[in-house]
């Protein structure tokens, strides 16, 4: 829709080296548009029409762009100045924390990060520090469990510093070693105290804040408060197979500087793929 | 004084960003936007009445027309239907459909009703092992059959046990799915036929946006919703995907999820929504 709009106003434009005020203008409004269908949180949305605006108005046109590409470029730019062009995780020695909100695909993303690193031929090892969720020892190491990755867990210890603290003796032999954490929300005091203590024991080199696709308006608040109490070096979307837009996911980026890393894209431990900013900036856009 | 467009249009512009930030989803905006001007262009104001106040009322009443026409007693719905009760809870990955489960079966039991609950979930790592602690917890009795099994058995099952035991209330728990994938909404609607849920609860959560409109209507349109529950209210969003998903589905929303515990399952109160959201 925002393409068949869009072909119709350019069809109105005389050629000259700075662009129509007023193509601009109604080019913005259905960019607004799509970024709110998108999630984006409203206020990033008007500051990134602002942005758009006045770059797009005070830049040369490029010699080889018409208006259209010219506009969509700027937003590009300024898109991927938020979000990032991906994550460089190097293959070698490390420990990694996985968090976020309840039910945004940590367990599942945590089984298709190791499979990751076991396909470039390190050997992985999961821990199960959800000591919470009735269920989370088995669906771990069922999903890791044909893999040839390593699992460690206690069933029946409800203290997630332990479990961490004895993983982390009983898998020293392995070169990448991930933990799964809990669901929790910024208002869970407890929880987020928890998450502070966790990583203070595991020592991540890596701790990524998992977002499901179609998180909403409070995807920025989360994130400031994740961010806030651990520092996050990534942000992984999941379920992009479905509809959503991950807009959210834009907005966390955008709140904190966190760039993405990943996207999920299905339940499947190969489901996993590395961020490719012009894709997502093109599947926002609708 | 008659109501003009321009004024009306720039008191609505505010009102459609409270709306979207309370994540009620675009679609849904434009659409309350569009009746709203209907309501008001042309229509005549008293002198001494605020145009902003008298916008926001008229939203209001819009927003409740569209809860109170959809209203629906659960409780009494559960005592006067014929028993068993069969309950599908259905939706796409990761709502809280299991955890809502158990909430509802405590609820159930605490108004001295018997309950059975379906293991339905039979694809995802974890799911029976998830349903079967729950059920434990709780004391109720859980149907299973193993991992990888055709979840119409495992359902029928449950039904044909509460049949012979006199037990009211069949809850079945159903696999998480994408609203995108033919061949799993092809899977409920085989469930749906074979076991003839009396209702088919819809369980998306609070936390997400826009994307409610397109899984609400995609599951109404294929396996069709008689009620829905929106969860995880207690991160603090502000619902308005209530919103978006009884506009959708013109069905009503039965609960709210406010957390992680077995009580943490609240009657849907539209006027306090309501009031939620436009702060
Ligand atoms: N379609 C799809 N489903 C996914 C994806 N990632 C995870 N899921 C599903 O989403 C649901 C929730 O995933 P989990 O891994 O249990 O989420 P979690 O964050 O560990 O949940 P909690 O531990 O309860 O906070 C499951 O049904 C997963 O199979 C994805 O990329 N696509
Ligand atoms: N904070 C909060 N968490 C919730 C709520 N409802 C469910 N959860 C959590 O969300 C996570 C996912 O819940 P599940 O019941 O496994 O969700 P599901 O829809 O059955 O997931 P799939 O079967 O994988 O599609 C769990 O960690 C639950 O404890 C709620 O109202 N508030
Ligand atoms: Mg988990
Ligand atoms: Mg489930």
């Amino acid at each position: 829709k925002l393409g068949d709009s869009l072909r119709g106003i350019v069809r109105k434009i005389a050629k000259s080296s700075k662009i129509d005020k007023y193509f601009v203008e109604e080019m913005v409004r259905d960019i607004q548009r799509a970024l709110l269908q998108a999630d984006v949180n409203v206020r990033h949305v008007m500051q990134l029409s602002k942005n758009l605006k006045e770059r797009a108005l005070s830049e040369d046109l490029h010699p080889r762009l018409n208006p259209r590409e010219h506009v969509i470029k700027v937003l590009y730019d300024e898109i991927v100045d938020i979000i990032g062009k991906g994550v460089e995780i190097p293959l070698s020695k490390q420990k990694i924390m996985l968090v976020g909100l309840q039910g945004s695909g940590k367990t599942t993303t945590v089984a298709k990060l190791a499979k990751y690193f076991k396909n470039k031929n390190l050997k992985t090892a999961v821990i199960c520090a959800d000591t919470f969720r009735p269920g989370a020892y088995d669906q771990l190491s069922q999903l890791v469990g044909e893999h040839g990755i390593g699992f460690y867990g206690e069933k029946r210890e409800k203290d997630a510093i332990k479990i961490v603290k004895n993983g982390l003796k009983a898998l020293k032999d392995y070169e990448v070693i991930i933990a799964d954490t809990a669901g929790r929300h910024a208002l869970e005091e407890d929880l987020i105290k928890e998450m502070i203590d966790l990583e203070k024991v595991f020592q991540p080199d890596y701790k990524f804040l998992v977002l499901d696709a179609a998180i909403g308006q409070l995807a920025s608040k989360q994130a400031k408060a994740f961010h806030d109490a651990i520092g996050i070096s990534g942000i992984i979307i999941t379920k992009f197979d479905g509809t959503a837009k991950g807009g959210g996911s834009l907005s966390a980026s955008k709140e904190t500087s966190i760039p993405i890393a990943f996207i999920g894209t299905g339940e499947r431990i190969d489901d996993l793929e590395k961020f490719d900013p012009e894709r997502f900036v093109s599947r926002l856009l609708g | 004084i008659i109501l003009d467009e321009r004024k009306v249009s720039k008191i609505l512009g505010e009102l459609e960003l409270i709306l979207l930030e309370g994540d009620v989803a675009l679609e849904v905006v434009d659409k309350i936007s569009e009746e709203l001007k209907a309501n008001l262009v042309g229509k005549k104001k008293k002198i001494g009445v605020r145009l902003s106040n008298l916008v926001e009322h008229e939203l209001i009443k819009v927003l409740k027309k569209l809860f109170y026409s959809s209203s629906f007693d659960f409780y009494k719905y559960i005592e006067e239907r014929e028993k068993p009760v069969v309950i599908l809870f259905v939706g796409v990955n990761g709502t809280g459909k299991t955890t809502t489960i158990a909430k509802v079966a405590k609820k159930l039991m605490d108004r001295d009703h018997s309950v059975v609950i379906a293991a339905g979930d039979t694809f995802r790592a974890g799911a029976i092992e998830q349903i079967e602690e729950h059920a434990t917890n709780l004391g109720v009795k859980l149907i299973k059959h193993k991992a990888g099994s055709d979840p119409s058995a495992v359902i029928y099952d449950a039904i044909q046990h509460a049949r012979a035991k006199k037990i009211d209330i069949v809850l079945a728990d159903s696999a998480g799915r994408m609203h995108t994938k033919k061949n799993l909404l092809d899977q409920l609607e085989k469930i749906k036929r074979i076991n003839s849920p009396d209702l088919i609860v819809f369980v998306d959560e609070s936390t997400a946006g826009n994307d409610c409109v397109e899984r609400a209507r995609m599951f109404n349109e294929t396996v069709g919703i008689d009620g829905s529950i929106l969860t995880k209210l207690d991160a603090d969003p502000k619902g308005g995907s209530a919103i978006s998903v009884a506009y959708i589905t013109g069905k009503p929303i039965i609960f709210f999820g406010i957390g992680q515990e077995y009580d943490d399952l609240i009657e849907f109160d539209a006027d306090w929504l309501i009031d939620r959201i436009l702060g």
